[in-house]
């Protein structure tokens, strides 16, 4: 593994979004992974839909809240191709799903694996380097007040609370750290990235991961 | 505004956001107060969500639902060495 990785690099990641008031932190992150799972295999770089899944993910409640893993239970099962942000764009509330013509240009899934890499985030950086982003679940109470630097206190595990997208990781300071792509708009964090520390399951981010296969 | 997503229970008035704005400052005193010596370490401070006590920023961001996932297997490790 290289000791320093990261997606944005490459070009596959799409710039950070805002959810403003939605609690839609888990469409976020899928969409977000979704996107560069498919620019890395060769796809221009697109935002796409997070409302649509917002609004169509049956087995989530919207902008009250959902699962990663229910997300990607329904794309995987239904071969939903979620189309581009400007066809179907962000409104920050819950609505009524819109169905589009099966020729309507979009991206599915082929499929997803979702494990627990507590103890083993060395595997979890392999998945990153060779299939894409990650998506996480991560305790982000202490969030509220980030403003950079590598997040290595204050952070439990056991409460997963908000959804992520790993972008990549450094391991050429003292303090090896993931970079993760949050979705509360460019002026939270690091130009709206934190940094965590690896290797000690800070903030649980090891716990529940997500690599997406397109 | 963060707070338009609120419970009724938790309308919004500058009194109340001036009250969790000084409980964030004080909050984030004390998270600075450790590990300050550490260069890399975070630091903490004002943001968009300084007006929002802790409850209400978990209530409208913090909504996403945790599963309990299988630990990742040996045998998946193994067969990642013939992915090129």
């Amino acid at each position: 593994l290289p000791l320093k990785f990261d997606w944005r690099d490459k070009h596959v990641v799409t710039p950070v979004r805002n959810q403003q008031a939605c609690g839609g932190c888990w469409a976020f992150s899928v969409v977000g992974a979704v996107e560069s799972a498919w620019a890395i295999k060769g796809q221009p770089l697109e935002d796409l839909s997070v409302q649509q899944m917002i609004d169509c993910s049956f087995n989530n409640d919207g902008c009250s809240g959902g699962s990663t893993l229910n997300a990607l239970l329904w794309m995987n099962q239904t071969r939903v191709k979620l189309v581009y942000d400007s066809d179907y764009p962000f409104k920050a509330r819950s609505g009524l799903c819109r169905y589009f013509s099966t020729s309507r240009p979009g991206f599915s899934i082929r499929n997803f694996a979702a494990f627990d890499y507590s103890d083993k985030e060395d595997e979890m950086a392999k998945m990153l380097v060779t299939f894409g982003p990650l998506v996480a679940i991560v305790d982000a109470v202490s969030w509220q007040d980030y403003m950079g630097g590598i997040i290595q206190h204050h952070c439990s595990r056991g409460e997963a609370n908000h959804a992520v997208v790993i972008t990549g990781f450094d391991k050429t300071g003292s303090i090896p750290y993931w970079i993760v792509r949050n979705s509360w708009g460019r002026s939270w964090g690091v130009d709206g990235y934190a940094h965590v520390k690896m290797g000690s399951n800070i903030c649980g981010i090891a716990d529940t991961v997500s690599t997406i296969f397109v | 505004r963060p707070s338009a997503a609120l419970p009724r229970t938790w309308q919004r008035n500058p009194e109340r956001e001036a009250a969790a704005f000084r409980e964030s400052l004080s909050r984030q005193r004390y998270l600075n107060s450790f590990f300050s010596v550490e260069n890399s370490s975070a630091f903490y401070g004002i943001n968009q969500f300084s007006y929002l006590y802790p409850e209400e920023f978990k209530a409208i961001y913090l909504r996403s639902r945790s599963s309990r996932f299988p630990r990742h297997p040996a045998e998946v490790q193994m067969s990642l060495l013939n992915v090129s």
